[in-house]
C-alpha cells in the first residue's frame, strides 16, 4: 500500500510504499496519550502471487482500538464491526447508519466509514470497490487521519510518527528522462535519500476520482524517512 | 394462512356431492399475501342437496371477496357497512330465505363456512379471496394453511408463488400429514433470487389413507416458512405513489432487559395451569441473560414478591429464582391491579435509583387466567391506574391463560401501554406457548424506534414509532407520497441500541424503484396500496379499542371508509352476496370473530334454513 504524508508546516508531501506479504499487519498509529491504536492488514491482488514485483498490495482490513473506551472497530471490505466491551454490532457497507454514543460516533455509508472520538479526532476509511467479477483486483480500503493535529505528538507507527513536525529539504533536482518524474535528494532525519517526484491520489473528498497529490517518493519501503525499518512496524494481529 | 375443507352437512350425502376440484392459489408479494381458495362440486343426486364450503383462514386476514357460481351464474360479493348488511340479512331471515355462514375462532384461525342447496345435477363453485400481511417472527415469515378435505378430490392443488424484491434467503414447506415418501413426492418447493414457489398436487391415489381406502389422509397443517436477504437493514418499495418501508437490522447487540413477571396464582390456576406456568418460568430462567435484571410478582388476593427490588440474573440469583418458582402454589382470588402496580413501581424505582443499567429497557409481562375480583376490580380503573403508573416508559404484555377471562380488557390494557396481548390456550403445550412468547420479546435490539420521513412529502403514514425492535421481527411502515413524481426521498430510522444510538438512513430513487418493480410479472396489482390499507385499518381498529366518544367515532369512520373502499371484511363491514337483478334478495354470510364476549355472541350465530331455489340465493359475509 501507498502512504502519503502531508508534512505539517510544509505545503508538500512525502510518500512511500510498503511492500509486504498479504496477511501482514502493520502498525499505522499508536498514540499513548489518547489510547488510540490503528493497525492495517495487507491484501494482495488475486493475480500471480508468486511474482511479488508485479503484485499490488492494499489495505484490506483496518483495526481501530480505543483502549480507554474498551472499543474496537474492525473495518474490512465486507463489513464494519464494533466491539464495544463484550457487545458486538455488525454493519454492512450497504448500510447507511450513524452510530453515536457520548464518546464516539461512527458514520457508515456505501463509500466510507468515518470514526470520530471526542472533539476532533476523526479517521476515515474509504471502500474502494472494483468490478465485482474482476478476476484480479479486490475491493480494498483507504485510511485517512483527518485533523491529525488533534493526535498527540507522542504517537508512533507508520503514520503516527508523522504527527509531529518533520523537517526535510529537497535538493539536486534532476529531470531525468521522464519530465514527470523528477529525481532529487532529500535530507531528512539526518539521512540523504534519493527521492522521485510522483503523484498519488487523495480520496478523502472525492471517493471516486480522488485528487492528485504531488509528493516526494521515498524508495525501499520508506527507509530513511520512517523511524527504523518497515519490518519494525509489523505486528502479530489486527488488535 | 388458511385451511379448507369441503363437506356435505349430512354424512349420508357424501357420495351424492362430488367435490372434484379444490385449488388454493397464494401470491405473496413483499410479505403481502393474496390468497384464493376455489372449490368446485357437483350434485349427482336425484334431488337438491346441500353443499358446505369451509375455509379456515388466519385471524389476521381480511376476506376481500367471495363469489358463488351456480350452473354458470356468478353471484359476486359486496362489502357493506355492517349495519346495512345486517338489516338486509335480518329481512331475509324473516322471510325464511337464509342459508348461512359462520366464523368461529380457534388458536390462529377462524372459520368461514357457507352452505348452499344445489339442484340435482347442478354444479357449484365457491371462491374465497383473502389477504394478509405476513409478520416476521423469530426470523421468518410463516403462512399457515389448514388442509382438511372431507373426501378424495380429483384435482387438488396448493400453489404458492412468492416474490420478494430483497431476494429469498430460505424457503421451506412442511405438512403434518406428509409421513410417507409417496405423498412427499407431491410436494415441490424451490426458490431462486427473488422468486419462490411451492406446489402440492397429490393425485387421488396419493390422497388415499391406504391403497384400497376411500378416505383421505390429507388432514392437518401445511406451513410455508421463508425469509428474505438482509444485505441492508431496510428496504423501501414504491408503486403508484404508495410506499412500504421494511426495517429489520441485524448484527446489533441485545439491549439488557429489566423484566418483571407478574403472575396470577389465584385459585383458578389450580392444577395443570399452575404446573405449566412453573415449567415455562423455569425454562425462561434458563434463557435469561446475565446482564438482565428480573423479579417475580405473584398476585392472588394479595401480592407477593420474590425480591424487594430487581436483581441481576447472576447464576446464583437464577438458581435462587428457580427454587422460588418451583414453590409457586395457587391460592386466593385475583388482584390484578395491585400485582401490576407493584411490578411497575419496582421498575420505575429501579430506574430512578439507577440500580439497573442506564442503557437497559424495561418490560412487564403479566400472566392471568381470570378477571380481577378483589381489590380494584373495575377494568376501567385498573387501566387508568396502569396507564398512569407506566407513563409510556415501557411496554406491558398481557398473557391471557384459558378462556375464563376478559380478553378485551387485557388487550386494551396492553395496547394502550405499547405492548400487546396474547392468548395462552389451555392445552398440553401451554408451557411452550408461554416460553415462545418470552422468546419473541427476549431480544430487544433497539428501543424508542422512530421512523422519519421528509416533512410535507408523506401522507397517511401508518404507525412509525415503536417502543422496541425485537431480533427476528420486522418493522413495517407504509404511506402515500404527496408527489408521485418526486425523484427520491430519504427515510431515517432512529433508535437506542445496547450501547449507542443509531440512525439508519435509507435513500430511495423512486424512478429506479418503480421501474424495477414493474418489470416483475409476479406482482399482483397495486399490492403496496392494499398493504397500506390493510395496515392502516388494522392500526385504526387497535386504536379504536381504547378510544371513546368522538375519537372513537372518528376512528370507526376512517376504518369503515377504508374497509369499504378496499373491499375488506373487517369487524366494521359485512360482505353480501347478491343476486344481481334482485337487490332485496340477499343472504348474509360471514363474521369476523373477535376475542371478546360481544363479538363471540355475534360469531356464534348460525343460520341454516330450508332449501331455496338456486335462482334466488342470497348470502352474507360478516366480519366482526
Amino acid at each position: 500500500p501507498h502512504f502519503i504524508i502531508q508534512v505539517r508546516g510544509k505545503k508538500d508531501a512525502i510518500c512511500f510504499n510498503i511492500d509486504e506479504e498479504p496477511g501482514t499487519v502493520l502498525r499505522l498509529i499508536q498514540d499513548p496519550i489518547t489510547g488510540l491504536t490503528v493497525n492495517g492488514q495487507i491484501i494482495g491482488d488475486q493475480g500471480n502471487s508468486s511474482n511479488s514485483k508485479n503484485r499490488k498490495t492494499y489495505l484490506g482490513k483496518v483495526g481501530i482500538v480505543n483502549s480507554p473506551m474498551d472499543l474496537r472497530i474492525e473495518v474490512t471490505t465486507e463489513k464494519i464491526t464494533l466491539h464495544n466491551g463484550a457487545a458486538q454490532s455488525t454493519f454492512s457497507w450497504l448500510d447507511t447508519v450513524t452510530v453515536t454514543s457520548e464518546r464516539f460516533s461512527v458514520k457508515i455509508n456505501r463509500e466510507a466509514t468515518v470514526v470520530s472520538f471526542g472533539k476532533g479526532i476523526t479517521f476515515k476509511v474509504i471502500l474502494h470497490q472494483v468490478w465485482k467479477k474482476h478476476h484480479i483486483h479486490l475491493h480494498f480500503l483507504g485510511f485517512y487521519v483527518l485533523d491529525s493535529d488533534k493526535m498527540s505528538t507522542k504517537s508512533h507507527g507508520l503514520l503516527g510518527q508523522f504527527f509531529r513536525p518533520l523537517a526535510f529539504q529537497v535538493s539536486d533536482l534532476n529531470p531525468g528522462n521522464d519530465p514527470s518524474k523528477i529525481h532529487a535528494t532529500m535530507l531528512v532525519k539526518k539521512h540523504r535519500l534519493a527521492v522521485t517526484r510522483g503523484y498519488q491520489k487523495d480520496y478523502r473528498k472525492d471517493v471516486h476520482n480522488g485528487t492528485q497529490v504531488g509528493c516526494w517518493f521515498v524508495h525501499n519501503n520508506g527507509q530513511g524517512v520512517i523511524d527504523g525499518v518497515h519490518s519494525d512496524y509489523i505486528v502479530s494481529d489486527l488488535f | 394462512s388458511r385451511g379448507m375443507e369441503e363437506a356435505t352437512r349430512l354424512p349420508t350425502q357424501a357420495d351424492d356431492i362430488e367435490v372434484y376440484s379444490t385449488k388454493v392459489s397464494c401470491k405473496v408479494t413483499s410479505r403481502f399475501a393474496h390468497n384464493v381458495v376455489t372449490t368446485r362440486a357437483v350434485n349427482r343426486a336425484d334431488a337438491a342437496k346441500e353443499v358446505s364450503f369451509d375455509v379456515e383462514l388466519p385471524k389476521t386476514a381480511f376476506i376481500t371477496n367471495f363469489t358463488l357460481t351456480i350452473d354458470g351464474v356468478t353471484y359476486p360479493g359486496n362489502v357493506k357497512e355492517k349495519e346495512v348488511a345486517k338489516k338486509q340479512y335480518e329481512k331475509a331471515v324473516s322471510q325464511g330465505k337464509t342459508a348461512g355462514l359462520v366464523k368461529a375462532s380457534g388458536r390462529k384461525l377462524e372459520k368461514f363456512t357457507v352452505s348452499v342447496n344445489v339442484a340435482a345435477g347442478s354444479k357449484v363453485t365457491f371462491e374465497l379471496t383473502y389477504e394478509e400481511l405476513l409478520k416476521r417472527n423469530k426470523g421468518k415469515y410463516e403462512m399457515y394453511l389448514k388442509v382438511q378435505p372431507k373426501q378424495l378430490v380429483k384435482d387438488f392443488e396448493i400453489e404458492v408463488d412468492i416474490f420478494e424484491p430483497q431476494g429469498i434467503s430460505m424457503l421451506d414447506a412442511q405438512a403434518s400429514f406428509i409421513t410417507n415418501d409417496l405423498l412427499g413426492s407431491a410436494l415441490s418447493k424451490s426458490f431462486s433470487g427473488k422468486k419462490g414457489h411451492v406446489s402440492f398436487k397429490p393425485s387421488l391415489d396419493q390422497q388415499r389413507s391406504c391403497p384400497t381406502c376411500g378416505d383421505t389422509l390429507l388432514n392437518g397443517d401445511f406451513i410455508i416458512t421463508y425469509d428474505v436477504n438482509r444485505e441492508s437493514p431496510a428496504n423501501v418499495q414504491i408503486v403508484n405513489g404508495y410506499f412500504v418501508h421494511f426495517f429489520a437490522p441485524q448484527g446489533l447487540p441485545v439491549v439488557p432487559k429489566n423484566v418483571v413477571f407478574v403472575i396470577d396464582i389465584s385459585g383458578s390456576m389450580y392444577g395443570r395451569k399452575i404446573e405449566q406456568t412453573r415449567d415455562a418460568l423455569l425454562k425462561i430462567l434458563e434463557d435469561i441473560k446475565e446482564e438482565d435484571y428480573l423479579n417475580f410478582i405473584l398476585f392472588d388476593s394479595d401480592v407477593t414478591t420474590w425480591k424487594d427490588t430487581l436483581v441481576q440474573a447472576t447464576p446464583e440469583n437464577i438458581q435462587e429464582a428457580r427454587e422460588f418458582v418451583k414453590n409457586i402454589r395457587d391460592r386466593g382470588m385475583t388482584n390484578i391491579n395491585d400485582g401490576l402496580l407493584t411490578g411497575i413501581s419496582m421498575l420505575n424505582k429501579a430506574r430512578e435509583e439507577h440500580t439497573v443499567p442506564e442503557r437497559s429497557t424495561s418490560i412487564v409481562i403479566m400472566l392471568t387466567d381470570g378477571d380481577a375480583n378483589v381489590g380494584e376490580s373495575r377494568p376501567a380503573k385498573i387501566q387508568e391506574n396502569v396507564l398512569s403508573a407506566i407513563g409510556g416508559r415501557f411496554p406491558l404484555y398481557n398473557l391471557g391463560f384459558g378462556n375464563n377471562l376478559n380478553y378485551n380488557f387485557l388487550e386494551s390494557l396492553a395496547l394502550e401501554n405499547d405492548g400487546f396481548a396474547r392468548r395462552i390456550y389451555e392445552d398440553s403445550d401451554a408451557n411452550l406457548q408461554l416460553q415462545g412468547f418470552y422468546e419473541e420479546v427476549a431480544n430487544p435490539l433497539l428501543t424508542s424506534v422512530e421512523v422519519e420521513y421528509p416533512e410535507n412529502a408523506i401522507l397517511d403514514l401508518t404507525r412509525n414509532t415503536y417502543q422496541h425492535f425485537y431480533d427476528g421481527s420486522e418493522i413495517v411502515v407504509a404511506g402515500r407520497l404527496v408527489d408521485e413524481d418526486m425523484n427520491n426521498f430519504k427515510a431515517d430510522v432512529k433508535g437506542h441500541g445496547a450501547l449507542t444510538d443509531l440512525t439508519f438512513t435509507e435513500e430511495v430513487d423512486l424512478k429506479e424503484m418503480e421501474k424495477a418493480l414493474q418489470e416483475q410479472d409476479y406482482i399482483f396489482g397495486s399490492y403496496i396500496e392494499r398493504l397500506w390499507a390493510y395496515l392502516t385499518i388494522e392500526q385504526l381498529l387497535d386504536k379504536r379499542k381504547n378510544a371513546h366518544g368522538s375519537e372513537k367515532e372518528n376512528l370507526t369512520a376512517q376504518a369503515l371508509d377504508l374497509s369499504l373502499k378496499y373491499h375488506f371484511v373487517t369487524p366494521l363491514t359485512s360482505m353480501v352476496v347478491t343476486k344481481p337483478e334482485d337487490s332485496d334478495n340477499q343472504m348474509a354470510i360471514a363474521d369476523k370473530p373477535g376475542e371478546g364476549p360481544e363479538e363471540s355472541v355475534t360469531a356464534a350465530i348460525a343460520y341454516q334454513t330450508s332449501y331455496q331455489p338456486p335462482s334466488s340465493p342470497y348470502y352474507y359475509v360478516d366480519g366482526d
